[in-house]
């Protein structure tokens, strides 16, 4: 007999934990920081604060060897905007639960990462984690969690409310993991390094286990301006989405619903779009029957001559910061940054920043060193299966600009959209969407172009020296 | 302020279909197909009938050019055990719902890709799909469905108990979605015909929207023995699972309990783990504290005696058949098949079948043909990510094997489990688990030994006709 079941999210995450990134101790070491450090970033976004931010490592059983697979206790400290008491068990021990589900860049999108991290440290250790926030600076809350598997919600073992004597607003998530910092230490550190290069506005401290203290200091005051909250654009909108806005709409004709619901129609659009499906502007649209819903959605893909979406939920790093950040990193002897005017893709707004350095300390070799970020969160795995590596290796003829076989060359790439159509759960690589593919090619070519020059000028230099 | 939201897994895996294969049109219908295929050859395999599976593809709206994106209606019918009418909402309009979560070999694992294919199909086309079961050959069951993306459950909109005069007992899955055929034909193609190469006594037919039919032919008469379920394995077992075997045990002793639910542990093993945990074999198993449990999981991690996990749980395709199978395919001058003894990895049985081929209908090529397969799955996408890639390109030197650098060779592995470590909810590239890496490793040198010895024959001989 067929037995039938319904798993929850957390159970299916926990049985597939591989696919979100949790699949070795030496990679959930790593994923558990980065998905600690961009909550921490994405919290002091949220509140125009400079983030602080201090992550310890700590080792928790002395073992023979300092090295291998041990438990270890992590901690992650943040000055940011907190996560409000009666929220804190479901962010923290419920899967797909968040606050990032907006139409507006952030790191987080799935609503899955810190609870993923409490997950794997529960499943390989038994211990409770434990979470400490304030929103107000004056109650600070502290509880004990696990997280019930099966059912997807939150145990709570204790909880506090504490007194806040000095004001303290932030998020501290402290919990124990069975981990290889060996073996992941080269990745996080590089990890912190390039956070580093694209946040120049964050404070990150990290003291391992090993009793070092790494600092990246601020080296900007200023807080970059937030993302903020846009209505969809309406290219690339399917049924769903429609039929969710239909059902949710407070104005009553159909042209009025269009001019509301999205984001760059005006009447005059709302009104062709309307003609184009064969319909009337000012019929009910809850009333409107399957059919016509389906020729409006038709219309929509037909219609073409929709305006480029509102850049304002976008926040980029900045050709400027980005020039900094990587003279700081390589002190290259040439640098180009590029910085594209807003695209889209499937109704999404995007911007896509790069730059070419070379020379300085960039080690020459065969293979372009190439740095990807998204959404101002570098990526460090699976630089093949991305898309950045496919324009750099496919679609950039080197040889064309003067570059040699080996060469100190360095390319950055910068992608910030509403949504980044990562390939996977664990946010490493970065699907071949055509438009994302140009627009990467047309900025790289720009920078190469550039770098052209520059190579030109130092043979002509060369050439007149010999003489 | 900050506004939190629980989102349903249905709701989390439309927003993110990349994340499930569903990208594009082209590949969302190469996805369509396979999901119901292999739950059609599942569906066989259960009741262990020889399966029949029709696919049919048509192009719902004429276009003016044949070719590109459009509305298509695809149909699969299968002879297989069916789904219970009470059932049939929840299998295929509920995420995270199915019946292959227990501790056996199949190709479905996830409990998403029927309902994924008729969630595409239904946000881009607005229609609803059809699904005609019949589990006992008398009542036939026909629902027409969609799905509450948000809510995770079916809108059944209509059904109807219809008559069986011919006692047909099976699956139709018939639905809508845009797609575009002359893209994703190639691969559809590859797609049928290396999943007949391994599963040789399944009979496909395809019919696609250009009147072409494409029938691959059972060509054994025999059901290959079915996968059995089996108790979990020791080894690699956590703290989530022994949690809910000591909630669910009915064994009140300690001993007992580890005997009782565990495959492999006999009495000696049982009081040998006990003691390691520093515990009692007679404790009772639901009173053991926080720390107990926690020491004896130590236990299990640190015993290394267990023995090697059941193989029963497995349904290899057998080194006959493979080798049958690839000779039907490329009629290759040397072949050389190797199945590996069961192994395990994470407390799973492994069984790994390698094959090498040279000569005949190969193309000769700088780079390898390699066929992969999972759970008698072809794996098509994603192949530099995959373990198979790895072990082929950098742990076997071709080179050692008198393989010269362009040669007319074609690498077949098959990996074969109760869980394939998937990098992706697509399922198309495998982790590279060190004991699946070595397995694969073993099994491709012995192979590779093999051709060298014919090369080397080849190689004589053709000396001595020149002399
Ligand atoms: N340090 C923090 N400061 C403020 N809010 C936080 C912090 N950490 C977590 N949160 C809140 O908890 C929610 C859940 O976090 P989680 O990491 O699980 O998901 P996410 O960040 O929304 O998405 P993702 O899975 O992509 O990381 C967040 O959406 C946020 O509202
Ligand atoms: N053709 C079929 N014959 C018999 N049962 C089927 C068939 N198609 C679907 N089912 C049932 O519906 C369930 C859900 O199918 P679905 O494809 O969504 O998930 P799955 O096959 O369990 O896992 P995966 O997501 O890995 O494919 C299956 O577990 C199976 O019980
Ligand atoms: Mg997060
Ligand atoms: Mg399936």
């Amino acid at each position: 007999p067929v037995k039938f079941e319904q798993i929850s999210p957390s159970e299916f995450f926990y049985r597939n934990r591989d696919i979100a990134g949790f699949s070795s101790p030496a990679r959930s070491l790593y994923m558990s920081i980065r998905e600690l450090v961009e909550n921490s970033l994405d919290g002091a976004e949220a509140g125009r604060i400079l983030p602080e931010i201090l992550v310890e490592l700590s080792q928790e059983k002395a073992s023979d060897e300092e090295g291998g697979v041990n438990v270890f206790r992590l901690r992650v400290e943040d000055n940011g905007i907190g996560v409000p008491g009666d929220k804190i068990p479901l962010a923290f021990a419920t899967v797909l639960y968040g606050s990032k589900y907006g139409y507006r860049q952030s790191r987080g999108t799935f609503g899955l990462g810190g609870t993923m991290a409490l997950l794997y440290g529960q499943i390989t250790t038994n211990k409770p984690a434990t979470v400490i926030s304030s929103t107000d600076g004056k109650t600070i809350h502290r509880y004990e969690l696990m997280i019930d598997v099966v059912e997807n919600k939150p145990r709570i073992i204790s909880y506090q409310e504490l007194k806040n004597p000095r004001g303290w607003r932030g998020t501290i998530v402290n919990f124990y993991l069975e981990a290889d910092y060996t073996t992941s230490r080269p990745k996080i550190l590089e990890y912190f390094r390039n956070t580093a290069i694209v946040n120049p506005h964050a404070s990150i401290t990290f003291v391992d286990s090993r009793g070092r203290l790494y600092h990246y200091p601020r080296v900007v005051e200023k807080v970059p301006e937030p993302p903020r909250e846009a209505k969809p654009h309406p290219v690339g909108v399917d049924v769903e989405t429609i039929t969710r806005l239909i059902a949710s709409a407070s104005a009553r004709s159909l042209a009025a619903f269009l001019q509301a619901s999205f984001q760059k129609v005006g009447r005059k659009t709302a009104l062709e779009v309307v003609e184009m499906a064969g319909l009337k502007p000012d019929m009910n649209v809850r009333k409107l029957t399957h059919e016509q819903v389906t020729a409006l959605i038709d219309a929509f893909k037909r219609y073409g001559k929709f305006r480029p979406p509102d850049p304002s939920p976008l926040s980029p790093i900045g050709a400027e910061f980005l020039e900094t950040g990587i003279r700081s990193l390589l002190k290259p002897d040439f640098i180009h940054v590029v910085s594209r005017e807003p695209s889209s893709y499937g109704g999404h707004p995007v911007v896509v920043e790069a730059a070419i350095a070379y020379g300085g300390l960039i080690e020459p070799s065969e293979t372009i060193h190439l740095y990807r970020f998204a959404n101002k969160i570098p990526l460090l795995y699976d630089e093949r299966a991305d898309v950045s590596w496919k324009v750099v290796s496919e679609k950039i003829d080197w040889s064309n600009y003067k570059v040699p076989k080996i060469a100190p060359l360095a390319v950055f790439t910068s992608i910030c959209s509403t949504k980044i159509p990562y390939k996977t759960v664990g946010k490493e690589a970065i699907a071949d969407r055509p438009e994302i593919e140009r627009e990467l090619t047309i900025a790289l070519r720009e920078c190469a172009r550039n770098l052209k020059a520059y190579l030109s000028r130092i043979e002509k230099r060369e050439a007149r020296e010999k003489r």
